[in-house]
């Protein structure tokens, strides 16, 4: 479909804050908490996965309910199936790493509950 | 070729302030 977002296309150019580029493929976790420090105002939360299930309002996609961060916050989102996540440790991951390869070439490992995905949010100022 | 920010691939999961 047209209107998914190519910046999970397999070869897309990822600029890091670092001002490193990089292929989306190519992407460690370690990149991600580089330049959430570099960023200034950016911070990664670690998101556990604790349960996905099929959405109630929105037909076709996944409802994906996280545990966010220090504070254990309840966040829910609903996304299309092929959404990749990157998981801590394990790389990109997603409710259907088929439909992931079809539409973007991009190989996933199939997303659990229990996985802990990369996820930012803004840095709390003391 | 475009070339896409880092934080565009990852959720923006705020969490809900309680107080």
């Amino acid at each position: 479909a047209p209107s998914n977002p190519s910046h999970f296309m397999k070869g897309a150019i990822i600029q890091l804050a670092t001002g490193e580029l990089k292929r989306v493929e190519d992407l460690q976790t370690q990149d991600f908490v580089r330049s959430a420090e570099v960023s200034g105002g950016l911070k990664i939360d670690s998101s556990m996965v604790v349960d996905i299930r099929a959405s109630q309002q929105k037909p076709g996609l996944v409802s994906l309910h996280f545990t966010v961060g220090e504070q254990q916050s309840k966040v829910t989102i609903d996304v299309p199936p092929e959404h990749p996540f990157f998981v801590f440790g394990q790389g990109w991951s997603s409710c259907s790493p088929e439909r992931t390869a079809q539409l973007y070439d991009l190989a996933c490992h199939p997303l659990q509950v229990g996985d802990v995905c990369v996820s930012i949010t803004l840095q709390q100022q003391p | 070729v475009p070339v896409f920010p880092w934080h565009s691939l990852v959720p923006f999961l705020a969490p809900t302030q309680s107080d």
